[in-house]
């Protein structure tokens, strides 16, 4: 009866995960291996693809785009109003009256967008996070904490199957962005990507699916070891329950790789070292970059983090 | 806590819909 119930807590979770995450690595590994027959990424490499890519994107979205067009031919207040809706697309902001960007803010406009994904991305983790069994049972301070230390650590694990080593999928996996063309970003946007690609080569090769990948996030949302929970024991229950049936499953659906529930483990000490690495480059970009304006919501998550 | 992230706060209540956010 205990692995049945384990084996239900993993359904369920799969099930979440598959309401909540658009593009799961069944959906991003067909797009990177060329089996989605016509429905091709498109591929930046360099700048002029990139503004290519960005009218590609504009292109798919013309209601979208339509409902915004204030926000895309204005000033900071307004890229601020712009942060609204995962459709909004992966480019789009400071926009000059031609409609041309000038070029020394590429860097700072490409990384609005990302942002803008990102707190969509958060909604998401959120939902899923809603949907682990006593989740939101838990004293509402610490389901925020839980939130708040987790979910970047989430995004980060979600990233590993959009990448190979040679780029990523953006944009829903409309858009493939080489590795190349990241580093190749002015200091320092231009490193930000590195220590992402390193570790998702490396997570890549356990192989997990998005079963699997579904029981992880919810075991490093519920991490008991968080600063400033109120109460831990009811959150390391839930883990352990969580880990019980990742253990299972692990079992089950890789027969052949009887270490890899350890080496999962293992990467969270990993995760933490890069999601710290992220903060602190983030804070270090509001401090030299004069133009630059944080999310609302990455900024009340990565306030006084690390 | 809650008073520092309120958006957090909201999408944990339901309260911010993706077009609020």
């Amino acid at each position: 009866p205990e692995a049945a119930d384990l084996r239900a807590l993993s359904r369920h979770l799969y099930e979440a995960y598959l309401k909540n995450f658009p593009l799961t690595k069944v959906k991003a590994r067909a797009i990177l291996s060329g089996k989605t027959g016509d429905n091709v990424p498109f591929v930046i490499h360099d700048m002029k693809s990139l503004m290519e890519g960005e009218q590609f994107i504009n292109c798919k979205q013309i209601p979208i785009q339509e409902q915004h067009s204030s926000a895309l031919t204005a000033g900071l207040e307004e890229i601020i109003g712009a942060y609204q809706g995962p459709e909004y697309g992966f480019l789009g902001m400071g926009m000059n009256v031609s409609g041309q960007p000038p070029p020394d803010a590429l860097e700072l406009r490409f990384f609005h967008s990302c942002q803008s994904r990102s707190a969509e991305a958060v909604r998401e983790v959120t939902e899923f996070a809603k949907s682990i069994p006593g989740f939101i049972d838990l004293d509402l301070n610490d389901q925020v904490t839980l939130l708040k230390y987790g979910v970047i650590e989430v995004l980060t694990i979600m990233m590993a199957p959009l990448m190979n080593k040679d780029g990523t999928l953006i944009s829903y996996g409309q858009i493939f962005m080489t590795r190349e063309f990241l580093k190749s970003l002015r200091k320092p946007f231009g490193q930000m990507m590195e220590p992402k690609f390193d570790f998702s080569v490396k997570f890549n090769i356990l192989e997990l699916d998005d079963s699997d990948m579904a029981l992880f996030l919810a075991v490093i949302i519920l991490s008991g070891d968080r600063p400033g929970l109120l109460n831990v024991k009811p959150i390391e229950q839930l883990q352990e329950t969580v880990l019980h049936s990742l253990e299972l499953q692990l079992k089950l659906n890789h027969p052949d790789c009887l270490q890899l529930f350890a080496k999962l483990l293992q990467k969270m000490t990993d995760l933490r070292q890069i999601v710290t690495d992220h903060v602190h480059l983030i804070q270090l970009l509001k401090k030299t970059e004069v133009d630059m304006c944080l999310h609302p919501l990455l900024q009340e998550i990565m306030k006084d983090l690390y | 806590l809650k008073d520092k992230h309120k958006i957090l706060h909201q999408l944990l209540q339901n309260s911010t819909s993706p077009v609020d956010l």
